[in-house]
């Protein structure tokens, strides 16, 4: 799913 | 992480050291474009606030940190330091053409309405036309030096790299993110034609010079 609780890239 | 992704990170990190090197070297910011550093380092502020707020790891916090170090480095170099070595006649993108659809393409199209996350799709899509003022800088002047050449194409590198690392992770993990891939996608397709000039000019020892 597409993650938007928290970015982990930079 | 994934090799990818690291490979990724690294070529932005390599950029960013060229830069640096380069300004401090030849004690000269000649043929370089402060707007685009302006806009990257509110690209590093806006994304990562989040610094404050979500621990994700010691390298990921340690490469917040030194992106928004040396982008502050940079911009001292420019507008302090060697200030007088900086091209203000050739600058001249009105940056406010980005930063304002920016803006406003985060208000609309974000994953969720708060403030973190608008700052974070707004530096997301901020980031993929960050470099235009340098792009436009070269075309006014017709020419790039190498090592000029080299940091911007370590820096487009970068996001290409990242195309390959969420292909990776949709297959590997499943995991996507729209809005970073398609602002991903405009950023590297932005380098795409200087991509061409690097490796058929720069690679084989000419000078990075546009056609008359």
């Amino acid at each position: 799913s597409p993650s938007h609780s928290g970015h982990d890239e930079l | 992480m994934n090799i990818f992704r690291l490979a990724g990170d690294l070529s932005h990190l390599l950029a960013i050291i060229i830069l640096l090197l380069k300004i401090w070297k030849t004690r000269s910011c000649a043929g370089i474009s402060g707007k685009s550093q302006v806009l990257f380092a509110i690209v590093y502020l806006t994304r990562y606030l989040d610094l404050f707020t979500t621990y994700i790891s010691l390298y990921n916090s340690i490469m917040k940190i030194v992106f928004i170090a040396a982008s502050g480095a940079t911009l001292y170099l420019m507008y302090v330091k060697f200030k007088a070595t900086y091209d203000h006649n050739h600058d001249s993108f009105r940056i406010e053409f980005l930063l304002i659809p920016c803006v406003i393409l985060a208000l609309i199209i974000n994953h969720d309405f708060t403030v973190m996350e608008i700052l974070w799709t707004f530096s997301i899509y901020l980031e993929s036309v960050a470099i235009l003022p340098q792009l436009f800088l070269v075309s006014k002047t017709g020419e790039a030096e190498s090592i000029t050449s080299h940091y911007l194409f370590a820096l487009g590198s970068y996001r290409a790299l990242y195309l390959l690392n969420w292909i990776y992770r949709y297959m590997a993990e499943s995991h996507y993110d729209l809005i970073a891939i398609f602002a991903g996608v405009v950023q590297t397709i932005l380098y795409c034609d200087f991509f061409y000039l690097y490796i058929t000019k720069v690679l084989k020892g000419k000078k990075l010079q546009l056609p008359a």
